[in-house]
């Protein structure tokens, strides 16, 4: 889901 | 990766760099919440367990690397080594109001109920708040030194760059979070009264004096 990607923010 | 992003990032690791530099350097930790510090360790120890799992990339890793030692360094520096010169009678924020809430928070507003997803969250609420112990700190005094504003105001930036690059890839990538979009609307606007402050007087080289 959309969330998955915020993950390569620190 | 944006400029947004980027800048934010590398204002963060400014703060970061200015805050362990003041407190070598004058060997005291004179006006520093060593609660904040504190959250900001929990914030990067819970929100980067993932260091280990899953490599995104060669600069993600070593920002986390950096901000893990550097935030556990800190905490060292103002409990251990300089430990005489930390002001714990201004220091007196109960930081556990701020922590349970955002357990509480994370386990009823999340993406997913899994222990790192519930790790992040609980991260990302927490972040949002950690340097009110700090704000509260500079209030108590009535002022902060000049670099200890020049801190807060990198540390205020970063987050606020973030929303930029938030607003950047919902435009570019039409991608958002709202969990972390909403955490950190909430801590930019937490620093805007520090802000106009730093704005109106520490750049015009006076003191920042709180109003008494």
């Amino acid at each position: 889901d959309v969330d998955l990607d915020s993950k390569d923010e620190l | 990766m944006n400029i947004f992003r980027l800048t934010g990032d590398l204002a963060h690791l400014l703060a970061i760099i200015i805050l362990l530099l003041k407190i070598w350097k004058t060997r005291s930790c004179a006006g520093i919440s060593g609660k904040s510090q504190i959250l900001f360790a929990i914030v990067y120890t819970t929100r980067y367990l993932d260091l280990v799992t899953t490599y995104v990339s060669a600069y993600n890793t070593l920002m986390k690397i950096f901000f893990l030692g550097s935030s556990f360094a800190t905490v060292y520096l103002i409990y251990v080594k300089f430990k005489a010169t930390y002001d714990h009678n201004h220091d007196t924020f109960r930081i556990e109001f701020l922590i349970l809430p955002a357990v509480i928070l994370a386990l009823l507003i999340n993406h997913a109920f899994t222990p790192l997803e519930i790790l992040w969250t609980f991260s990302i609420y927490l972040e949002s708040v950690a340097i009110l112990p700090q704000l509260f700190m500079v209030s108590k005094t009535g002022e902060a030194e000049s670099i200890t504003s020049h801190y807060l105001f990198a540390l205020g930036s970063y987050r606020g760059l973030y929303i930029l690059n938030w607003i950047y890839r919902y435009a570019m990538e039409s991608h958002y979070d709202l969990i972390a979009i909403v955490a950190g609307i909430v801590q930019t606007v937490l620093y805007c009264d520090f802000f106009y402050l730093y704005i109106t007087k520490v750049l015009k080289g006076k003191k920042l004096q709180l109003p008494a």
